[in-house]
């Protein structure tokens, strides 16, 4: 992908932050 | 629609069409989104951003959607 290992883990790292704020969003929202 | 405003859904549309792994850049934005101001593109990221439909990639100019995977 071209991406550098570090690069993923970034991003990885971003996604699983992001899940969990809109996991909190939408239970805040039930 | 989804509580999101019409500009939202455009900018998370284009966003999740994507398929690069570093995700789309704002520059990619706002050329697919000519018609739209860049202020209201930004306002846009920020706020789906808030709400965890997207996150930064590489750098603060890179978007993916969290509804892809």
């Amino acid at each position: 992908s071209g991406l550098t290992e570090e690069q993923k883990r970034r991003i990885e790292e971003n996604r699983q932050i992001a899940l969990a704020r809109r996991a909190e969003r939408l239970a805040a929202q039930r | 629609v989804n509580g999101l405003t019409a500009h939202q859904s455009q900018v998370l549309n284009l966003i999740k069409s994507c398929p690069v792994p570093e995700g789309m850049s704002l520059q990619e934005l706002k050329l697919q989104l000519h018609s739209m101001s860049m202020s209201t593109i930004m306002q846009a990221v920020e706020f789906l951003s808030s709400e965890g439909h997207i996150y930064s990639t590489v750098d603060d100019d890179h978007y993916k959607s969290t509804d892809t995977e």
